[in-house]
């Protein structure tokens, strides 16, 4: 829908101390750890396979507690954005 | 060869159709004016440097592309693998990064569709358009391998709809910073970028924060005849502009294209920006050590105006012609590269950053509205002071009614005046701009120091209530630049000036008898004859050393300045060898440390301006040091290689094991790994990644089997290389060779004339009567043919 975000069930992640901490973070709130972001050091990509793939609003749900977690600096959930070929 | 041989008469069967790159078409006029057939006689075509794509994928497998094809610069971040192959539909949609690729690095001589511009560069491709383009997977496909890729190219934005005003993402933008902090081992990461084609839509590429963007190359177009092509968008953005398709009878750009094709059909500023990617890998090439603002210098020096026709060309007060379609101007390849081979590092970037102002002015329609600020160029602050410009970037905060109304521009301190953004009609928002970053590369070599001045039109262009007014609430100035002229060091390098040898001191020699008597105290550093002044040039003999000419102004010094040594038998200070900056003695072998531009030769203990072989210039402590063991030769870091020993090769800056024939580098585990035994050569363990054919085997698409499978045929064995499996044409199970030669037909279609035809357009009104029609030979009628297709035109 044009001029409307669009939600995935993929996270941008800051969590400090390691990918090993980050795979734990991870799995504490039911995401999978698909690595860290290019060169972004500390920012991982999760992703959580029973949130809707596409969505208009955010999904709200106990993955949501990942943003109240004392390791975890950032959380963006990914939105949709439109990109042309040129 | 290509050095030597003036005429290049490369075998691949659309290079006479580059019109773009030489003239060989006598009925057309040239339009050589890039000069890429002039950086490649100078021996540049890119080897050694690493190009990747970002776009719907890149086809690997394509002949053209193959033999340059980098898996190490690619990735496929839409389906999380490494293998960057386009996802092929019915709608053909997957195109767009083969025909970029291929501008690029497409092979030379291999009798397959085109040149690229840097036909010896690597190519890779990442896959990241093909999915949910979101932040991260901007921002992963921009930081992928930043030691390994030299250069990104980018031919996407965001819509050029002329009313879109988005830009990269809090991660994209961080990706951006970190590619040019880190990547290239700290030498920054090259990002081109296509400025957009929203010309037709009265789009302002101000309005992408990708092409806005300081850390972007940004590159427009031009059509063959120099006119402005329907598709282009105005910014202050635009660096420099490439020849690309325009008008309808302009000659087209070839390039490769999916399906191991070549296509005529690849247009706008896509076209653009893969061909700078590539003529930057030449000047990579000249010179693997220029930085990422080296490289934009480079644009800016050397793109030409030349016949590119725009009413907005403009003489800034660094006497540099800019405008805001082409920017400095058209591509020149060759002078990049000379340029490149000679160039010394600009000196460090410094940002001066002023406090947003706040004037919270009303914008009234139909008026125009400034606000101005004098700049100091930060020259109270040593390590941000700029006085020699690069970018400026403008953020505002602003609200109004009706957004495409506003018409923005920035006068610079010496009078140039640039526009940030034009009135874009289809831009009907009221959500205004809300700290969006305005860019201009016009004011590039100005001074910063004096009054900035931004001026906002208001141009209603449609029934708009002009009693609601726009609001400028807040503007803040960002000057990127340099404190010393960054091109200071092009002129005969200045060395530091150290008096020569002849101003050693003789025997202290007894002075002249004051007129009058003095009786004061003498310097500390007065021997024991005493002094006839309070200076140290006073003395009569020197407790420790004596520096000076002996018929001017001698001193008695506690040690020795920098050049000299303390001789203690004489007690003088003497000159060290021209090339030591300290030295124990006068001989050039007695050098401690070198003069600046010089470095240590520990093999020798001299002062060297070239290292040995084996070695680099280490900047910071002067001196070679040795490279990594693997490395022949290296630049600027031990591991940043050149050359490499036996048994390695250099891919990128990095000596990786040449594998034997039958294995594969495999880059996690930094060792050779066995290919498939179908392979011969490979990029991977399975059997889909040969590269090249065990003997006796024939490479179909990526793989190579003992015979071709159904669809396929197999070609004519050709010198030096595996006999392939082609595909048959559409619809055919097998097939004898290429086109119209088909043997068998897929369920639901019908072999008639060695094609198939789908059985719904094809069959027959009655057998026996179209037996008859046959046997009467009445088939050449048009309309006992329609009746009977399937008779009439089957084989036979």
């Amino acid at each position: 829908v044009h001029g409307r975000d669009v939600f995935t069930n993929h996270w941008a992640v800051r969590v400090t101390g390691g990918h090993l901490e980050a795979d734990r973070v991870a799995a504490k709130y039911g995401y999978r750890n698909l690595g860290q972001i290019g060169s972004l050091e500390d920012h991982y990509h999760f992703h959580h396979s029973r949130v809707v793939r596409r969505a208009a609003f955010p999904f709200r749900g106990t993955h949501s507690f990942i943003h109240m977690d004392p390791q975890v600096q950032w959380v963006q959930q990914q939105k949709v954005k439109t990109r042309e070929k040129r | 060869s290509i050095q030597n041989d003036p005429n290049f008469n490369f075998n691949d069967p659309k290079w006479s159709s580059m019109w773009y790159i030489h003239c060989n078409d006598k009925s057309s006029p040239c339009h050589n004016e890039m000069n890429i057939l002039g950086a490649w006689k100078k021996g540049y075509t890119g080897k050694n440097v690493v190009v990747t794509i970002l776009d719907d994928g890149i086809e690997r497998n394509h002949p053209d592309l193959a033999p340059n094809y980098d898996h190490l610069a690619s990735y496929d971040v839409n389906g999380n693998d490494y293998d960057p192959t386009p996802r092929y539909d019915f709608r053909n949609q997957n195109i767009h990064g083969t025909r970029c690729a291929g501008e690029v690095a497409a092979a030379a001589n291999n009798s397959h569709c085109i040149v690229g511009v840097a036909f010896n560069a690597h190519i890779g491709g990442i896959r990241m358009l093909d999915g949910d383009v979101t932040d991260l997977v901007e921002a992963k496909s921009l930081g992928i391998r930043p030691d390994y890729i030299d250069i990104y190219s980018s031919s996407w934005g965001p819509k050029d709809d002329g009313r879109t005003v988005d830009g990269p993402g809090p991660l994209t933008r961080q990706a951006l910073e970190q590619g040019i902090k880190k990547g290239r081992k700290g030498l920054g990461s090259i990002f081109v970028w296509a400025s957009g084609n929203g010309g037709r839509q009265l789009d302002h590429c101000s309005c992408d924060g990708y092409t806005s963007s300081i850390f972007t190359v940004s590159i427009s177009s031009t059509t063959e005849h120099g006119n402005r092509p329907w598709y282009l968008e105005p910014c202050s953005a635009i660096l420099a502009s490439t020849y690309s398709r325009g008008e309808l009878n302009d000659r087209t750009i070839v390039t490769t294209d999916l399906h191991q094709r070549c296509t005529d059909r690849h247009t706008g500023t896509s076209v653009s920006a893969p061909i700078v990617a590539g003529i930057i890998a030449l000047a990579l090439e000249a010179n693997l050590l220029l930085t990422w603002r080296d490289v934009q210098h480079l644009l800016v020096r050397t793109s030409r105006p030349l016949h590119l026709k725009a009413d907005d060309w403009k003489t800034n007060a660094a006497g540099l012609r800019v405008s805001h379609l082409y920017g400095f101007g058209l591509v020149d390849a060759e002078a990049m590269v000379q340029e490149a081979s000679k160039w010394r590092t600009v000196p460090p970037q410094r940002t001066c950053t002023h406090k947003p102002l706040r004037p919270n002015s009303y914008i009234h329609a139909g008026q125009t509205l400034n606000s101005s600020t004098v700049s100091s160029g930060c020259s109270d602050e040593a390590d941000r002071e700029v006085k020699f410009l690069e970018h400026v970037v403008v953020s505002v905060l602003l609200t109004h009614p009706r957004r495409g109304d506003l018409e923005i521009s920035l006068i610079s301190p010496s009078g140039t005046r640039s526009q940030l953004l034009a009135k874009r009609l289809y831009d009907g928002s009221n959500q205004g701009f809300r700290n969006w970053e305005f860019m201009s590369v016009h004011f590039w070599g100005e001074k910063a120091e004096g009054s900035w001045t931004l001026e906002i039109k208001d141009c209603p262009s449609k029934l708009r209530n002009t009693e609601v007014l726009g609001n400028l609430k807040e503007w803040s100035l960002t000057l990127y630049g340099t404190s010393e002229d960054p091109y200071l060091h092009h002129s005969s390098s200045t060395n530091q000036d150290v008096p020569g040898p002849e101003g050693v001191l003789d025997e202290p020699e007894l002075q002249e008898e004051e007129e009058e008597e003095y009786n004061g105290p003498c310097h500390s550093d007065c021997g024991d004859q005493g002094c006839d002044g309070p200076k140290a040039e006073h003395c009569l003999n020197c407790a420790h050393f004596s520096l000076g000419r002996p018929n001017t102004e001698r001193a008695c010094v506690s040690h020795c300045p920098v050049g000299y040594f303390g001789d203690v038998a004489a007690r003088r200070c003497k000159r060290c060898h021209r090339n030591c900056e300290r030295c124990l003695g006068q001989s050039e072998a007695k050098c401690s440390s070198c003069r600046r531009g010089l470095y240590m030769n520990p093999l020798s203990s001299t002062c060297v301006d070239t290292c040995p072989q084996g070695h680099y210039g280490n900047q910071e402590q002067q001196r070679c040091v040795e490279c990594n063991d693997n490395c022949k030769g290296c630049v600027k870091d031990s591991d940043r290689c050149t050359a490499c020993k036996q048994g390695y090769s250099l891919a990128g800056m990095t000596c990786v094991p040449e594998c034997t024939k039958g294995t594969f580098f495999h880059l996690e585990e930094m060792s050779c790994r066995r290919c498939h035994s179908s392979c011969q050569t490979c990029t991977g363990p399975g059997k889909g990644e040969c590269i090249r054919c065990t003997e006796g085997f024939l490479q179909q698409e990526w793989r190579c089997v003992q015979a071709c499978a159904p669809g396929y045929y197999s070609g004519q064995p050709s010198a030096g290389r595996n006999r392939m499996c082609h595909r048959c044409e559409e619809n055919c199970l097998s097939c004898s060779g290429p086109g119209t030669a088909c043997l068998r037909c897929k369920d639901g279609f019908s072999l008639v004339s060695r094609t198939c035809v789908v059985n719904s357009s094809c069959n027959n009104a009655d057998e026996i009567f179209c037996e008859m029609v046959k046997s009467n030979r009445l088939c050449e009628k048009k309309l006992y043919r329609q009746f009977c297709c399937k008779t009439c035109l089957m084989n036979g």
